[in-house]
């Protein structure tokens, strides 16, 4: 019967695009603010 | 209807590569920026903690309402992320400013005493990354030129 | 082989130079001023060698002197992970921090070395550099996948591969302009890194193909679809992995991972850019194993997103009056050129205006059978067939001032074929047939309908049961998996049990055993 899909950590009924935050063909769950690589301003690179 | 199709030479070969690679997966952290402050560090919590995020807590109302406190730290630990970008929102409509000579966000502490085209000279808060708390800072000239 | 005396020493010295410099606090804003430095430091290492190799006589180009420092390089940063990799730290993060030392410096510098190379015009140097690199990359990961076989690891690879990709991603007006290029770059070279070709970097492969900046780009960003046609060959190089182990449907915990991360995507694929996977449907179920039900059905469920669609179970549902149901769907794959050989093409054709020569129906069997081993039949040239003839049959029912129909889709060449195909074929060639058919099912529109009304036709004419039996099996198939179930299958199979024409509910096999007689009732419920 294959998979149930809706298991698989996308949430299909998304009124955004899944694209912006896949974390990984393995992963169950979307990626989180703080994973996601931001072109942020320079001065904000205070480290 | 379709009987099995016994594997050819290549495919044993290509699942005797698969099944190698299967002990050295790549993490979803290895397609991102190294995070010297704040590495990933799985922790496997209760399973009734709460194992994602809540619905649109990757929109600026929700770091909205985050405290200052918690937007400062998400500011100044996960810089050159979504995250960072979406706390800088959130602080400056907690009306902060950050100024980018001094590389710090400042909160107009009552109002200035003088005011013209390029600064406005008067008594700020500012957050003290170092001492991590709000401090105030007198008799401080905001130059509007260095405003982000 | 024959690196000149010294490069080696000389490539060590300036990587680590480099790597210092650019975690070293002055290497300034996108480490252009560790750049700067650097490049003074190479290019007197690079006169210094040219000068000593020119005293031996052999000329050495700059070009391959570069070629050689890029490899050199990448073997060094390989080197090192291995190294750390094989410390018996049971700390990943630590192991990974030592590796992303290196090796995003060493992207940092390939990135500059391809924005500053040539002038800010001369785009082709650029992109020359670009696939020279990457190039030389996938050369050192497919050697090393050779000579280490199950100890090879992915990590360096990856590593450099994506962030590279990200750094040359980046919104800068400079990048912005070679952008197309520079996708269709990687883009080529993970092709050349296809997982049948290195199957010990399939998961970091899914992982590259698959990264959010990676679909954006080229699916979202690249304007024109001109990323479409790329990203489905890199899809199909998926499927062409995968296949041999989802057809025998006995997956190891390894490429069970594999295939999920494949379902995974395509779900992401399905509900982002659904035209993507309209346009490619015929092409992935060329590769799609016949017996892969639930992926393939997710690629056939995929429909325009500004369409809306009657829910199937509509009563009284008029499918002919649907306004979408008479436009023919974009189909971005040749499938006339898979017609071979010619003479068979040309008979097709013969056959379809002419109904002669009268032997091509007596011939077709055999010319679909297939000498490959595993499998009876040429499964590439039953699909081509298929949509071909049924193209062609709705092109002939227009001509006759009509809309295709149940009642007016025969007599005609067309359908003698696909009634011969029904009667003369095995079960296997037949299953395969009707699969061929099936595929066609999808959202309204005038092929759906077409090949819906074919099945319900080939059922109603069947002159044995076990035809209509197996057009009802490879329905069923379809619906009793895990959604998600194309439109077009829906409505055909309603239409299938609704109809009193086909007198569905008289035959044997409906009754053949309990569940499958409640799976139908339960199904007939819902549509009423």
């Amino acid at each position: 019967p294959g998979i149930d899909l809706t298991t698989l950590g996308l949430n299909l009924n998304s009124p955004e695009n899944l694209y912006s935050t896949f974390q990984s063909p393995w992963a169950d769950a979307p990626c989180r603010p703080q994973d996601i690589d931001f072109h942020v301003p320079a001065e904000y690179l205070t480290n | 209807p379709l009987g099995p199709v016994p594997l050819g030479k290549d495919n044993v070969y290509q699942l005797t590569m698969i099944e190698a690679a299967f002990h050295h997966l790549p993490h979803p952290s290895d397609s991102e920026r190294l995070r010297h402050y704040l590495p990933r560090n799985p922790c496997p919590t209760p399973s009734y903690y709460q194992q994602v995020p809540p619905p649109h807590a990757d929109s600026v109302d929700f770091f909205q309402k985050l405290s200052t406190e918690t937007l400062f730290f998400i500011f100044y630990y996960m810089e050159g992320t979504k995250a960072q970008y979406l706390a800088a929102k959130a602080l400056k409509k907690q009306s902060w400013r950050f100024h980018t000579k001094y590389m710090m966000w400042f909160q107009r502490h009552e109002e200035p005493k003088s005011i013209t085209e390029d600064y406005e000279q008067g008594t700020y808060i500012y957050f003290d990354y170092e001492k991590w708390g709000q401090r105030k800072k007198e008799g401080f000239t905001f130059e509007y030129r260095y405003l982000e | 082989f024959d690196d000149p005396p010294g490069l080696h020493e000389k490539t060590e010295y300036l990587l680590r130079e480099w790597v210092n410099m650019y975690h070293s606090p002055a290497a300034g804003r996108d480490s252009t001023k560790a750049f700067t430095c650097f490049v003074q430091q190479f290019s007197e290492v690079t006169k210094h060698l040219l000068s000593k190799q020119m005293h031996q006589q052999s000329i050495l180009k700059t070009d391959e002197l570069i070629t050689r420092f890029f490899r050199l390089c990448t073997e060094m940063c390989v080197d090192l992970c291995y190294r750390a990799l094989s410390e018996q730290t049971h700390n990943p993060t630590l192991v990974r921090a030592k590796c992303f030392h290196t090796l995003d410096a060493y992207v940092r510098l390939i990135a500059l070395l391809v924005k500053h190379s040539g002038d800010t015009a001369n785009t082709i140097t650029k992109i020359n550099l670009l696939n020279k690199v990457l190039g030389i990359v996938a050369g050192v990961l497919l050697q090393d996948h050779e000579v280490r076989y199950t100890e090879f690891q992915q990590l360096p690879y990856h590593r450099i591969f994506i962030m590279l990709f990200i750094e040359l991603n980046a919104p800068e007006p400079i990048l912005e302009s070679i952008n197309y290029q520079v996708l269709a770059a990687f883009c080529q070279v993970f092709h050349i890194l296809r997982p049948a070709k290195a199957p010990g970097f399939a998961y970091a492969w899914l992982e590259l193909i698959s990264h959010r900046v990676f679909i954006g780009r080229l699916l979202a960003l690249t304007p024109h679809q001109r990323g479409w046609g790329m990203y489905a060959q890199l899809l199909m190089d998926l499927f062409k992995l995968l296949a041999p182990f989802l057809r025998n449907a006995d997956l190891n915990k390894p490429t069970q991972l594999l295939y999920k991360g494949t379902l995974r995507v395509l779900l992401v694929l399905l509900h982002d850019f659904p035209e993507f996977l309209c346009d490619y449907h015929y092409t992935f179920c060329d590769v799609i194993p016949p017996n892969c039900i639930q992926m393939r059905n997710l690629v056939l469920s995929a429909f325009p997103r500004q369409m809306r669609l009657p829910d199937p179970f509509t009563p009284n549902l008029k499918v002919d009056n649907l306004p979408d149901i008479t436009q023919a769907p974009r189909i971005l794959t040749n499938y006339v050129g898979i017609i071979q050989p010619p003479s068979f093409k040309k008979d097709l054709e013969s056959y379809l205006k002419t109904r002669s020569p009268i032997t091509f129906l007596s011939d077709l069997k055999s010319n679909l059978q297939s000498s490959e081993s595993g499998c009876h039949y040429n499964i590439q040239l039953i699909n081509a067939l298929v949509l071909y003839v049924g193209t062609q049959a709705i092109q002939h029912v227009h001509s006759k001032g009509q809309t295709p129909s149940i009642s007016t889709i025969a007599p005609s060449s067309h359908m003698d074929i696909f009634q011969n195909l029904a009667v003369n074929l095995d079960t296997e060639g037949r299953y395969l047939f009707l699969t061929a058919i099936s595929n066609q099912l999808r959202y309204p529109n005038s092929h759906t309908h077409y090949f819906s009304c074919t099945l319900l036709y080939l059922f109603a004419q069947a002159n044995t049961e076990a035809i209509q039996e197996q057009i009802t099996r490879v329905l069923l198939e379809r619906l009793i998996v895990n959604r998600p179930h194309p439109w077009g299958l829906l409505i055909t199979f309603i239409e299938l049990i609704k109809n009193p024409t086909y007198k569905f509910w008289n035959h044997e096999f409906v009754h053949c055993a309990p569940e499958i007689q409640k799976l139908f009732e339960s199904v007939a419920r819902s549509c009423m």
